[in-house]
């Protein structure tokens, strides 16, 4: 239905057009579903933001703890105290009656210990029964754990996973787990010192070393795992400035990406 | 209510993003005092 004299230069020609029902609230849906579409870009960019940062942070982590076993081996190396303990530690275990040990409690995530007190620390044995075919070389003990070696030698042949309290280097406690030579369905873990922080809550925690050692960090949706990872990590950090320009640059685009994403919003 | 819950989802993602970029720092400090060490 054209009108030739109809005025296309008429301002108020559009508030002369017969109005549309349901008009306001059609401009209200499409004003609602914009918002939701930006709302589901940054949404989509957040995440792929989180998975960046999730994979940079597993890299970070595993090149650390990958220096910090270096690192740990040097000492080692430097240190007579070290193996003189360890010989120590061989010596005591072969003495050890394995088989009362065990009789006396074989309960799920609970080991049987055994306490020596010396000069200086104190040590303590613990058996904890273990899949033959887990090689992980982890116990359940309810303390948290970075690991900082494993290494197999000649006269032993059984692998030993060397670990120290997350607390570290504030609580001095250290364990060494490895596979009983008389009983394989069993793993010896051998602690020294005593944890100067709360008590274990066995099977509330997990043992943490080997997400960040063997295989980076969980996928997103794993948040309860992931939680724990973060706080155990955050307890870990000591705050120090140091410039590396490959950390550095990789951490400023990180962090420019988040304040960009502040200043958005 | 779609838009509400895009909105706490993006709050959520945000907030861990915060958390990450945290750590990352601290973890990259440690590093590098642990490289500092081995020089």
């Amino acid at each position: 239905s054209l009108d030739p004299n109809t005025n296309p230069f008429d301002l108020h020609f559009s508030g002369k057009l017969p109005k549309r029902e349901g008009s306001d609230s059609s401009s209200v849906d499409l004003v609602k579903d914009e918002k939701a579409n930006t709302l589901q870009e940054e949404l989509n960019r957040a995440n792929s933001e989180n998975k960046k940062l999730t994979e940079m942070l597993a890299r970070v982590c595993k090149n650390y703890y990958a220096l910090q076993n270096y690192l740990e081996e040097l000492q080692s190396r430097k240190s007579p105290e070290n193996d003189k303990f360890q010989t120590e530690q061989l010596t005591r275990k072969r003495k050890q009656d394995i088989g009362e040990l065990v009789s006396s409690s074989v309960g799920l995530g609970c080991g049987t210990s055994e306490i020596i007190s010396g000069d200086n620390s104190t040590v303590s044995t613990s058996y904890y029964p273990a899949d033959k075919s887990d090689s992980s070389l982890t116990v359940k003990d309810g303390y948290q754990w970075r690991k900082y070696g494993q290494k197999i030698t000649k006269d032993n042949p059984s692998p030993r996973a060397y670990f120290r309290c997350s607390f570290s280097p504030s609580c001095p406690v250290k364990k060494k787990v490895q596979r009983s030579a008389e009983d394989p369905s069993f793993l010896v873990a051998t602690y020294v010192g005593t944890h100067n922080h709360p008590g274990p809550h066995i099977g509330g925690s997990r043992t943490v070393e080997l997400d960040l050692v063997q295989g980076g960090l969980g996928p997103v949706e794993e948040k309860k795992e992931k939680g724990s990872v973060r706080e155990v990590l955050m307890q870990q950090m000591a705050a120090s400035l140091t410039s590396d320009p490959k950390f550095t640059a990789a951490l400023a685009v990180a962090i420019s990406g988040r304040l960009i994403d502040q200043s958005r919003t | 209510t779609n838009t509400n819950a895009l909105v706490d989802e993006l709050n959520r993602v945000r907030a861990e993003n915060k958390k990450l970029s945290e750590m990352l720092t601290l973890m990259c400090d440690n590093y590098n005092v642990l490289r500092k060490q081995l020089m």
